[in-house]
């Protein structure tokens, strides 16, 4: 069964599954550790009050044991098998890392979370583009310095009219825990048009994303984190860092990105075309890589979002099987109480009108036909004499015939009438 | 009573060459 259309055929809103969009999709970074190799430290926890430990490693990209590669943010997320991209190290200021993900197509997404391999950042910016990466907005931003950082208040208060606005908070930014720390930002998460979202245009847009960029800004400072990195405690190598110095480093185990392929309420799925691009498989009469419009000859209403009432399907023109071609008037559906807009172009068969619903100047309607017939329009063939003219009455194909003259097509003398010698006046009155 | 059909080949063309038929 089709998720579009029910039982009896009537089309419905139908919607891509919820998927994590980023999964298995190449992430471009700014930065990776181990080229060439590099040695980074950091500390960890062990639980039961047990003192943090320091612990070194070797990242070495040309070594899988030791490689912490870019897929490994996109790739399964087991926790028996926990695979953690990383950066170089960061010794000096700016520590600015940037993870860019690009989605191909446009998706409504409801969150981006982050897990940390590393100590969560101090500050941490999430960017999103709609228009495939040439542009780019502001989505949220974490920091324990909002105003500092961002130029944002803590955790500002949303209104309707201050929906598509980036927020700071302070949240998430906790140097606890060490490790496994989540930053998650649920894209409606508060705003208040979120629970009417079928007719919330902002927030549709709001959540509406191509590419996703995340900005590390700053690492958590240095502190006294037990055993940390001021040293005091084991070292696996204290030939190789001073164990004085902080290594700054982000690690990510898993970028999630939770959303749907964006199909207006037009589609169930969303396909790869031949060159390997994302498109949704359109329904009720809509086309584009969102369903965004209406396909050509079904322009007899506005196109528009399906909702949860109305599946808003695209209506084709009535043109009685006479055209090919029609064209939306905003005027006319307007005036029709917003039922129909479409009017035909180029009628054929002779037909005329805005449905082709009646037969052009020479031709007369052919009432034993009905009017989806190619030949429900017949020629008037008026007489070349006989008639006045060439345009036949539409109804009965009566052609206007001279003085004395008689006939549906004005061929013959009316009664008491003879023919002439003279064209201009056929018929004469019998003396 | 029906009316026999005009028979074109009664009318006088010579003033009126333009609106003559072709066929006839």
């Amino acid at each position: 069964a089709d998720p579009c259309y029910d039982d009896t055929g009537a089309a419905r809103r139908c919607i891509p599954e919820f998927i994590n969009a980023a999964f298995g999709k190449e992430v471009t970074v700014s930065s990776v550790c181990g080229q060439p190799p590099s040695r980074s430290c950091s500390v960890v926890e062990r639980g039961d009050d047990r003192p943090s430990v320091r612990t070194c490693q070797i990242c070495d990209a040309a070594d899988p044991r030791r490689a912490h590669p870019v897929s490994y943010l996109t790739d399964l997320n087991s926790a028996h098998n926990l695979t953690c991209w990383q950066s170089e190290n960061l010794n000096t200021s700016p520590y600015n890392v940037t993870l860019t993900l690009s989605l191909g197509k446009k998706f409504e997404i409801t969150y981006v979370s982050l897990q940390f391999c590393s100590p969560r950042p101090e500050s941490l910016a999430i960017y999103k583009s709609m228009d495939y990466g040439k542009t780019w907005m502001p989505y949220q931003f974490y920091s324990s310095q909002c105003r500092r950082m961002y130029n944002r208040p803590n955790k500002a208060t949303i209104t309707k009219q201050n929906e598509q606005e980036a927020l700071c908070t302070d949240g998430h930014t906790d140097l606890y825990p060490l490790s496994g720390g989540l930053i998650a930002f649920s894209t409606l998460d508060g705003r208040p048009s979120g629970k009417d979202y079928d007719n919330s245009p902002v927030l549709q847009d709001w959540v509406t994303v191509t590419d996703i960029r995340v900005v590390f800004n700053r690492p958590q400072p240095p502190r006294d984190v037990g055993a940390g990195s001021n040293g005091g405690g084991r070292d696996d190598d204290p030939m190789a860092v001073p164990s004085t110095l902080p290594s700054y480093f982000y690690a990510v185990g898993d970028f999630q990105v939770g959303g749907r392929c964006k199909c207006n309420g037009h589609a169930s799925r969303c396909l790869k075309e031949k060159e390997g691009r994302l498109v949704c498989d359109c329904k009720h009469n809509t086309e584009g890589p969102e369903c965004d419009r209406c396909k050509p000859f079904h322009y007899d209403r506005p196109w528009q979002r399906a909702n949860a009432r109305e599946a808003n399907e695209c209506l084709p023109c009535n043109c009685n099987l006479h055209a090919r071609r029609c064209r939306f008037n905003m005027e006319l559906y307007k005036l029709s109480g917003r039922k129909s807009g479409g009017v035909c172009m180029n009628c054929r068969h002779n037909t005329a009108g805005r449905h082709c619903h009646y037969c052009k100047e020479g031709f007369y309607r052919d009432m034993a036909r009905p009017i989806t017939h190619r030949r429900a329009c017949k020629a008037c063939d008026c007489h070349p004499v006989g008639a006045a003219g060439k345009t036949c009455n539409q109804t009965t194909g009566q052609c206007p015939c001279k003085d004395g003259v008689t006939g549906i097509t004005c061929n013959r003398c009316a009664k008491g009438y003879q023919q002439s010698r003279s064209p201009v006046a056929p018929c004469i009155k019998i003396p | 009573e029906v009316m026999p059909t005009l028979d074109m080949a009664l009318f006088d063309w010579t003033d009126y060459e333009d609106m003559k038929p072709v066929d006839v």
